[in-house]
């Protein structure tokens, strides 16, 4: 998983 | 999408007459969801999701402007100044200061996303606060606040749902989220006893 690249959430 | 298209209806032009457009609502917290939304979606052309993604994106932006454009302009002359008061620096000042210490990672676009993570979750102070020093909220408003409350309530199910099945969660979105919502309870806790009664909803003077 790691960091998250960009937020797919609204 | 309900709450905030039930608002933009309600106070467009075209589907009311001036007079009827509706009081009650907070300007300040209009004002403060446009500023969340435009510091959380400034990824809206670099970064593609999917479209249902952008097309939420476009729309939240489109109608909270078209919002504070009608009740601060258009409208101007039915904006309750006087029980709209509540002082948003002392909302922006600290959730900005919170944004630039407690982040993932500190890029300009993070730092913006974030403070727009916590400036959502005291974004309906301002409305709640009006609320309560006009003593009652149109009914139209309790179904907006609802709407509006219940989005990130639903998100929280869905954080659950990824932390389980895609052993995946944001902590800072967590937190914010569940802030949010808490401030929403005693709102839906009248909203279900009252408004769903068909009753308004009038707090104790």
């Amino acid at each position: 998983e790691g960091e998250q690249l960009f937020h797919d959430e609204l | 999408a309900a709450g905030i298209g039930l608002l933009v209806g309600m106070n467009c032009p075209k589907a009311v007459k001036p007079r009827d457009v509706i009081t009650g609502i907070s300007g300040r917290s209009q004002i403060l969801f446009l500023v969340t939304y435009v510091a959380r979606y400034l990824d809206l052309l670099t970064n593609f999701v999917s479209v249902y993604n952008t097309a939420m994106k476009v729309f939240f932006i489109a109608a909270s402007a078209a919002t504070v454009y009608l009740m601060l302009f258009k409208f101007k002359a039915t904006y309750d100044h006087n029980h709209d008061t509540l002082r948003v620096e002392f909302l922006i000042a600290p959730c900005a200061l919170l944004a630039l210490v407690v982040n993932h990672d500190f890029t300009p676009l993070e730092i913006l996303w974030t403070f727009s993570i916590y400036l959502e979750s005291v974004a309906i102070l301002p409305q709640l606060f009006m609320v309560s020093k006009t003593g009652e909220a149109e009914t139209i408003t309790s179904h907006y606040l609802f709407a509006l409350g219940s989005y990130r309530a639903l998100y929280i199910l869905n954080w659950i749902y990824r932390y389980y099945f895609d052993n995946f969660f944001d902590l800072i979105a967590i937190v914010a989220g569940v802030v949010q919502t808490v401030l929403y309870c005693d709102f839906f806790y009248l909203y279900i006893t009252k408004v769903l009664k068909g009753k308004k909803i009038v707090l104790p003077a």
